[in-house]
């Protein structure tokens, strides 16, 4: 089972994570009286990049109109900010005292700040993209349920020109994402859930098309047609039915992390 | 995304840190 759901956020944190381990190894005692290093430079090189991601993250928060994000994300850079402060503590702690045991673990603790605090702004960040992605996919089955409103070809033509660009947007956005999880099972759903929708879809088309050329040439008073009409207006909303369930399953995984187990139980 | 670059050099400085932090202890233990 992954640590991290998405290869962008395993290639950010696992080399700190590991690293993270052999510090705490190495400062399990940390009353061993082993003297540190002047951690002033790396120390002030990290509050540099903290104080650009500081920034970067309210920038993406003025510019995003999710709310969720607004709320999150901030919380999430106040967590940096305080690991930062724990390594500058450290950091002038073991300046004037090498062997301080208070200021290793000031260090550690910062270290530690600075994963949780990197870790939260990425899921932060990662669940807004997800947000984005499933509100493609309601936008295609909110698509999917006004076929009611075609009454003639030229509607049909118009409803295709409008649903064509959203679910090719949805289907390459989930095609992207797939690429991005780090979780087999999770990916394999994905590809089966969508190349579902891709092969639904043409048959969707056709059955309104039919649909209406059916009703173009109905006959009221004969009963055979009016039977047809029918059977053709069932095979439609039996397609509309599959092809929302697909998308539901696509949003159900898009929200999964590989925290998710009991899911997959 | 910027936020991602961002993010990664904080993860890269901080990692720079512990390895200064623990060569110099491995040298002393």
């Amino acid at each position: 089972m992954p640590v991290f759901h998405t290869k962008t956020i395993e290639s950010i944190l696992e080399p700190v994570a590991q690293q993270i381990s052999k510090l705490v190894i190495l400062h399990d005692d940390a009353d061993n009286g082993n003297l540190m290093p002047d951690l002033s430079l790396p120390v002030q090189v990290v509050q540099q990049a903290a104080d650009n991601l500081i920034r970067v993250g309210h920038e993406t928060c003025t510019n995003s109109d999710d709310s969720l994000l607004k709320r999150e994300l901030p919380l999430a850079l106040i967590r940096v900010e305080e690991a930062c402060k724990s390594l500058q503590e450290a950091s002038v702690t073991l300046k004037s005292d090498p062997k301080s045991p208070f200021g290793k673990r000031k260090l550690i603790e910062g270290e530690r700040g600075i994963l949780q605090g990197v870790s939260a702004i990425l899921l932060s960040f990662d669940e807004s993209e997800v947000r984005k992605i499933v509100h493609l996919c309601k936008q295609v089955i909110e698509y999917l349920f006004i076929t009611e409103l075609i009454e003639k070809m030229d509607d049909l033509v118009t409803y295709v020109k409008n649903l064509t660009p959203v679910l090719t947007r949805m289907t390459r956005e989930v095609d992207a994402r797939e690429k991005e999880l780090t979780h087999q099972e999770h990916r394999n759903k994905l590809v089966q859930h969508l190349e579902q929708v891709k092969s639904l879809t043409p048959s969707f088309i056709s059955s309104i098309k039919i649909y209406l050329l059916t009703l173009a040439s109905f006959q009221q008073n004969d009963s055979q047609e009016k039977q047809v009409l029918f059977c053709i207006q069932d095979s439609k909303d039996f397609l509309i039915k599959r092809i929302n369930y697909e998308i539901k399953e696509i949003i159900r995984i898009l929200q999964l992390t590989s925290y998710d187990e009991d899911e997959w139980a | 995304e910027q936020i991602l670059e961002a993010a990664k050099s904080v993860t890269n400085a901080a990692g720079v840190l512990i390895k200064a932090a623990t060569t110099a202890q491995k040298e002393l233990v």
